[in-house]
Formats: structure tokens, sequence, C-alpha cells
């Protein structure tokens, strides 16, 4: 564990616990796109499947925990949750994301580490979580006036895999011989996904005006 | 690639 790890961590535990505050709070997913919080719960279903046999830390028990149940209590807010619901805008939040599974799938299939269920589905997890916050990102575009919240949770979240990249920089530099290309690789895309987001997030923060994304 | 790596991440 390294410091840019833990930050990047807390910063992922941070977005996720700010998305369900607004949720839990304000009842209402304005803006919100339901599409990638489910793309989320599938990540962290297909990243986890190893959580009752390969013990690892209290920590990282602990916190798959967490993100699993956040991720999934956020869908079943946004489902079945009725004030909650009818705040979801479903015609505008569109994105058909079998365009990104299967591709994702079939990607895990061919670019893996081991052809075994469990390999390939920790795999498909890290392209997935790559690119699952694109319909949230064309929402973000649709949506007129981003309330300020879900500004905060889609910044935190990308400043988590940004923070990961550091923590794979700090990790091949002191741990010889740590080298996850495909890790890497994703987390960059991950990463360079959110590059207009936060140009456009620090912008209005810096000029102090609402966030607004360009269609 | 190289044997699975040990997943010691989140």
């Amino acid at each position: 564990m390294n410091v840019f790890r833990l930050a990047g961590d807390m910063t992922h535990l941070s977005s996720i616990l700010v998305l369900l505050l607004k949720i839990h709070t304000i009842k209402s997913c304005a803006g919100i796109s339901l599409k990638t919080q489910e793309l989320y719960a599938l990540v962290f279903i297909t990243r986890y499947l190893d959580i009752f046999d390969r013990f690892t830390s209290i920590y990282n028990f602990l916190m798959k925990l967490i993100f699993l149940g956040s991720s999934l209590s956020i869908v079943w807010y946004m489902r079945r949750h009725k004030a909650v619901h009818r705040s979801y805008d479903k015609d505008q939040d569109t994105f058909r994301y079998q365009f990104i599974v299967l591709p994702c799938l079939l990607l895990a299939l061919v670019i893996n580490h081991k052809l075994t269920f469990k390999e390939v589905m920790w795999t498909f997890s890290l392209y997935l979580e790559a690119v699952a916050i694109l319909p949230q990102l064309v929402l973000l575009q649709r949506t007129r006036n981003i309330d300020n919240l879900t500004g905060q949770y889609v910044f935190l979240l990308g400043a988590y895999r940004a923070l990961y990249l550091l923590n794979w920089v700090y990790r091949y530099f002191t741990e010889p011989g740590f080298v996850r290309w495909i890790t890497w690789i994703a987390g960059l895309v991950q990463t360079l996904l959110y590059a207009d987001f936060f140009y456009y997030y620090i912008l209005s923060w810096k000029n102090n005006v609402k966030l607004e994304l360009p269609a | 690639f190289e044997a699975p790596p040990v997943k010691d991440e989140l």
C-alpha cells in the first residue's frame, strides 16, 4: 500500500458517498446516469468474484464489500425508490451500453492474462470500468444545469483513477518486476476520458461559474 | 501476456 493508492481508494469511496448523500438526502438523482451506475455495479461484481476465496487484507475485504454494497444500493434507489426514480431522466439517459459491454467482453476474451472464467471476468471488469463513465458524460452534456454534487461526484470518480496511475508509477519504481500492462492501459484510457470534463470543471471552479459541458 | 498478477488492488 502507498499513499497514492490510499488516496485513490479514499477518493473513490468519497465519490460514492457524495452520490449516496445526494440520492439519500435530497431524494433526487437528477443528472445521474442509471446506465453508468449499473455498469459500475457490474464492474464490482466481475472484479470481486474472488472476494471469498482470495484474502489479501481486512482493508481490501471491507472496501470490496463497501463498493459492492454502495453501487448496488445506488442502482436499487434509482430503480425502486419512488421519489428517486421519479427524478431519474430516462429520456436523456439513452446510451446503449451493449455497445460497450460486448466489446469489453470480447476484448477480455482475446487479451487477458489467462483464459479462465475468473481471470477473463477480472479483465472484463478493468476494460468495462475504463468506459463505464461514458453514459454519464453523455448525460452531462445534455443536462443544462449540472448541480454541484453531480459535478463533484464525476470529478472525484475521475481523480481516483488518476491517483491510481501515480500508484502504478510508484510501484513500478519501487517493486522490481511490477508490470501490469492491461491494468495500466485500461486505467490510462479511463483517466483520459475525463480529460475534457476536468478541463471544464476546473475552469468553472476557477471562474466561479456554473459547470457546463459543451454539447 | 505475463502470468496472472496478484490481485492486491481494488
